[in-house]
């Protein structure tokens, strides 16, 4: 990522915007939801608030314009340049000028005012150009973006952060999360989890760039956004434990696991897996938990599982061994997995096996979101 | 040789070429740019410095791929600051 000169921003989180004026190509409502959309990629993650004015002057004026509109910056007409934005600051700056010599569209069949916009609106923000090709703020438009499950990178969310920082109100009470607390995705019984960890007494359930925090006091689980918690983190994780006796939660994603404490990452991450003793024939984990009576980790991958000595950090010989001859039962590919009184839960899908150690068997088979009393 | 200004490559004019160079990397305004492409010259510096940022391989011709990725549409800030 990169900034502008003197790294300009709003000195300020509160920004306004006014929609100037209209293109023919789409319904006012659809510029309107996508321009809402596109600022709310950058309100995600950052303590910025966005107030639309109808009238007067906002910090960021957005307007179709075409050829020479007056900025000395001339459109090219159909292809070529679709817009551009200025730096934060007054009167032209911070403003969006989108070309409507394009055909602006709501999906992909023009250019999608959504992905082009929110680009722009990095500018207004402060973002220069990313050298990083699957960076929103990489200057050539790629049509090939997937609209329906559109992220910022993490490139771009690392800019944007380094200049407004974090989120500043958890989104455990944001709007948008309250709907999603009670979004039926909670309660789906075809839920299944990207990986699963204890932290300070709560359960973790991850998925995707969300996860959910069931505290044993309370009867609902909680959702929240990880850019909010950890924003340097990627998402989508594939294995998460805690190690107890260090408060301690490592997340893995591919080859490379972090070490969070709290809110923060320790110095020295992300390291490879490799230099916990995997084979370089792994490319990513599965699962992984800590069982404290015997302060080893386990790592499943695929259909074999290693056994990790906390006390001497490395990985105990004899290993890998097959899961299903050490805890019968567990026949599937293991998602995510942690233990909690006692037992070691596997999740598959959207399953959940029950297994009890001392007895080396299946207890019990769950729904993956059991623990959400749905 | 003197390259016709309108002399494409892949379709893109070596007007467009210069234009998106000067628009976005900040070469020079001067017509004779293009008139003697040395490896020393500095559109050809240019050319690098553009295929550097976009992630493509760094030759200083305009090979296909350079030509491509200048005829995608895109953002009309500059990728570089002057």
């Amino acid at each position: 990522y990169a900034f502008f000169p003197y790294m300009s921003k709003w000195k300020k989180n509160e920004v306004t915007y006014r929609i100037v004026n209209y293109t023919t190509d789409m319904k006012q409502t659809d510029v309107d939801t996508a321009i809402e959309r596109a600022l709310k990629v950058w309100s995600d993650v950052t303590p910025l608030t966005f107030t639309r004015l109808d009238e007067g002057e906002a910090d960021i004026m957005i307007s179709f314009a075409v050829k020479d509109h007056g900025d000395f910056l001339p459109f090219d007409g159909p292809g070529g340049v679709l817009g551009h934005a200025y730096p934060p600051g007054p009167k032209i700056n911070g403003d969006v000028h989108l070309d409507d010599d394009e055909k602006w569209t709501e999906d992909k069949s023009g250019v999608n005012l959504f992905l082009a916009v929110a680009h722009e609106f990095g500018h207004s923000l402060g973002l220069a150009h990313s050298s990083d090709t699957r960076a929103l703020m990489y200057p050539v438009y790629d049509i090939n973006t997937d609209l329906t499950k559109f992220r910022l990178s993490q490139d771009d969310i690392d800019g944007i952060q380094s200049l407004y920082g974090y989120p500043s109100v958890p989104p455990t009470t944001s709007t948008e999360n309250e709907t999603l607390e009670k979004d039926p995705a909670t309660c789906d019984p075809n839920m299944s989890f990207d990986a699963v960890s204890t932290l300070r007494g709560e359960m973790l359930f991850f998925k995707d760039k969300y996860f959910w925090r069931k505290s044993t006091n309370s009867i609902e689980p909680t959702l929240c956004l990880l850019s909010a918690y950890w924003p340097s983190l990627p998402s989508g994780f594939d294995a998460a434990y805690e190690l107890t006796t260090k408060d301690t939660v490592f997340v893995f994603k591919e080859s490379k696991f972090w070490a969070v404490r709290g809110s923060d990452i320790q110095p020295g991450y992300p390291r490879d897996i490799y230099t916990l003793g995997f084979p370089r024939t792994v490319k990513k984990i599965d699962a992984a938990f800590f069982h404290k009576e015997k302060q080893k980790t386990y790592f499943f991958v695929n259909d074999i599982y290693w056994r990790y000595d906390e006390k001497r950090h490395a990985m105990d010989h004899g290993y890998p061994r097959q899961i299903a001859t050490d805890f019968p039962g567990v026949d599937e590919k293991v998602d995510a997995v942690f233990e909690a009184f006692g037992f070691f839960y596997f999740f598959s899908g959207s399953s959940q096996i029950e297994f009890d150690p001392n007895a080396q068997m299946v207890t019990r088979t769950l729904k993956s979101n059991s623990w959400f009393n749905c | 040789y003197p390259l016709d200004p309108a002399a494409t490559v892949g379709k893109l004019s070596m007007d467009r070429v210069q234009k998106y160079l000067e628009d976005f990397y900040h070469l020079e305004k001067n017509v004779n740019q293009f008139v003697r492409m040395k490896s020393s010259s500095p559109v050809v510096a240019k050319i690098r410095e553009m295929q550097r940022f976009l992630g493509l391989k760094v030759t200083g011709n305009l090979d296909d791929d350079t030509m491509e990725m200048m005829k995608k549409p895109r953002c009309g800030f500059p990728d570089v600051s002057s």
